[in-house]
């Protein structure tokens, strides 16, 4: 029943783990269900959502050595309408061990299928910065990618190989993986850099780039040493206001 | 002969790219011979520096999965005195290659014992963002590490899982492994997170904290799209000075 999002870019610190956070938050907000799983062995969206790094019995590696989401996996957070799995860096062991296993890339899948979800209307999957198996399997379980792009030259370079990425993924096990947008980050009109890559993302992927831009905006960095997503440290911050545009255009979808 | 520098940080998008180029710029500007390997699949190092995406028919896999660095795998840049092995994502398919090998985690050291790299005074490792076996193998074959440390909250907590990684580098194989500093990266004295980040940094690492501080500066972002070093791109900006400061730091250490 769930749509299920993975947030994904292996290019490091463009805004994944920003946009999880602070999409599930305003979907949450708009009174849609929400479960935020952290495939990133940092922790990071498990920390932006208030779960201390010791308090993380079970986490994400879990679900991937095990056979299904199991509710006692599933934390509560200070959020209304969001459930978190959190992540440690135990994860990273899970490349290792899954690398003999046969269908390593399905593991997640297969664990979504055994599992009752239905409680959920969105489920959203932090990825790492890498195009590794934690990335993989979220690509596979997932129906759609959103990809963040920072509005800076490298981060245009990667976006091609993700794309490719995604093509290899679709032959490889999910065929019906879509890409649900590309929202750009960090966006400083005032920047001749930002403009130009606005400008390239939109001429060479058109409708795939959300209309909604996430400007730069210091709130959004601040929120998260107060372990909380920017709707609840500013509500009426550029940045809040921003990710409230974007969930309404991923609602208006349904 | 030279000092092997690896920079890196898991953590996604903190300037290990943007440190790596312009540090060695700097280097070499001061009339040092630096050798720059790309160890990142995304290639940006490569990219920054000026080598075209479909010029590279050696990269770093070739050294990975070879004896030595044959002087075909390294390429002339437009930089006097900074030479480079650039990477395409063919290096992300070593990590699996190497993953039954024995020792894999030795392979870049053991490649580079059979080097003559002696015309070079500087060896700069650019990181993917990840502790994978790439990283591992930089680790290993470095004398010293550069930390460059965005900022911003989430990169705060990142720095203790990499502290603990060198500590199993350490006895993973490289005992001799020193922390030549942490460098504080996209810092913008007017955001109250940045003067925290840089006093809990100081507070809880001292003297490994660098003295210089690299500032948030448009030109260090713009300089990639030229295919230059900040310090070629715009020679006088706050960047290229503040990366000057940050080798005569180092090069004072000789
Ligand atoms: N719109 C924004 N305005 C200001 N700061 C932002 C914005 N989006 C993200 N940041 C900050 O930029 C940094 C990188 O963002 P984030 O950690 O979300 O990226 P990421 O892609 O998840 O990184 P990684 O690749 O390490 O997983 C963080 O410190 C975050 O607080
Ligand atoms: N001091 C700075 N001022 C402004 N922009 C910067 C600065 N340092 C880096 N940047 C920009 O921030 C982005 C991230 O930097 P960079 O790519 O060097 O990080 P990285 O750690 O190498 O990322 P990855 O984890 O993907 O390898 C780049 O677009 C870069 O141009
Ligand atoms: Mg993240
Ligand atoms: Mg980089």
């Amino acid at each position: 029943k769930p749509k299920i999002f993975a947030i994904a870019n292996q290019k490091g610190g463009v805004g994944k783990t920003t946009t999880t956070l602070n999409l599930a938050a305003a979907i949450a907000e708009a009174g849609f269900k929400v479960l935020v799983m952290d495939l990133d062995p940092q922790g990071n969206a498990s920390t932006g959502l208030g779960s201390h790094a010791d308090a993380r019995e079970f986490t994400t590696y879990d679900v991937l050595i095990g056979t299904n989401v199991e509710p006692r996996f599933i934390q509560k957070t200070d959020i209304e309408n969001i459930d978190l799995v959190p992540s440690t860096t135990d994860l990273s062991s899970a490349d290792i061990e899954l690398a003999s296993a046969k269908n390593r890339s399905e593991k997640l899948r297969k664990v979504f299928g055994n599992s009752d979800l239905s409680k959920y209307d969105y489920v959203l999957l932090d990825c790492p910065p890498s195009l590794n198996v934690l990335t993989v399997n979220a690509l596979i379980a997932a129906h759609a990618l959103i990809i963040p792009l920072q509005s800076e030259f490298f981060a245009l370079e990667g976006l091609s190989q993700l794309l490719m990425s995604v093509r290899e993924v679709r032959d490889l096990g999910n065929p019906d993986l879509r890409i649900e947008g590309v929202v750009l980050t960090m966006y400083d009109a005032r920047n001749r850099l930002s403009l130009q890559v606005e400008e390239d993302a939109r001429e060479n992927l058109g409708e795939l780039v959300f209309k909604t831009v996430i400007p730069r905006n210091v709130r959004i960095s601040e929120a998260p040493s107060f372990a909380m997503p920017v709707l609840s440290y500013d509500s009426r911050s550029k940045g809040a206001e921003a990710y409230r545009a974007l969930a309404q255009e991923i609602l208006a979808r349904r």
